[in-house]
């Protein structure tokens, strides 16, 4: 993957902190 | 609304709210907020045991660590803690989660994501706010990039969302850019939210006992 074609926001939406899955996991 | 406590809720914490009337305001129906407030209840106990969530007992749930920082963590938890006194209260658990259900609207979804990435809330996201942003994500990955890439990558979306070429993302460009790029707000759909009371059977045993007492 070329680095300069990721956008920006699509990179940090992968961010763990934005997961909120893990709430909801014993 | 915070005034009028039924006798069944005079033990409840401070900022609980009526499931019926939460329900009646979110995507939840009356069972899914019950189911709710047995998983706020773990939460808001699993450190300090007063009922209300703090901010390490938000970054215990999320990362299984009450001192694992992350930026992204802490603004998801400050938009979460609307009337900004330091907790999630329940009523605010509920109403902000509620935005991350498969039915609340794309509109809201695309505001709250709106103002979690508005790090310093100036009702712009700005260029330095996102090259801020993917530098917490790279370290929080421990990926390392050079400073040309970063700031490559950071033009490039700037270039393409930022269609008034002002320096700024304002909400209407965003708007416009995620209805470019959908996938953008797929992580502000929880869709083990759609039936919270299937997915967590044991909350709806828990919250019939509650209803017993």
């Amino acid at each position: 993957v070329e680095p300069v074609t990721m956008n920006a926001f699509e990179l940090i939406s992968t961010s763990q902190g934005l997961n909120l899955r893990s709430l909801f996991e014993k | 609304m915070g005034c009028k406590y039924s006798k069944k809720v005079i033990n409840k914490v401070p900022g609980y709210e009526e499931p019926i009337v939460l329900a009646s305001q979110t995507p939840f129906n009356v069972s899914e907020v019950e189911a709710l407030y047995e998983l706020y209840k773990k939460l808001s106990n699993s450190i300090i045991a007063d009922g209300l969530i703090h901010r390490e007992e938000f970054q215990l749930a999320l990362f299984r660590n009450k001192n694992k920082r992350n930026l992204f963590a802490d603004r998801i938890f400050d938009l979460f803690d609307i009337k900004k006194n330091g907790v999630i209260e329940f009523g605010e658990f509920v109403r902000s989660l509620g935005v991350f259900h498969p039915d609340a609207s794309m509109e809201d979804k695309i505001k709250f994501a709106f103002r979690l990435y508005d790090l310093r809330q100036t009702g712009y996201i700005e260029r330095e706010e996102l090259k801020e942003m993917v530098l917490a994500l790279l370290h929080e990955s421990d990926l390392v990039l050079s400073v040309d890439i970063v700031e490559s990558i950071v033009d490039k979306t700037f270039s393409d969302a930022d269609t008034k070429g002002d320096g700024r993302i304002d909400q209407d460009e965003w708007k416009a850019f995620v209805s470019k790029h959908p996938s953008l707000i797929k992580n502000m759909t929880l869709p083990y939210l759609k039936d919270i009371t299937l997915a967590f059977p044991s909350f709806v045993v828990n919250s019939e006992v509650d209803d017993a007492d």
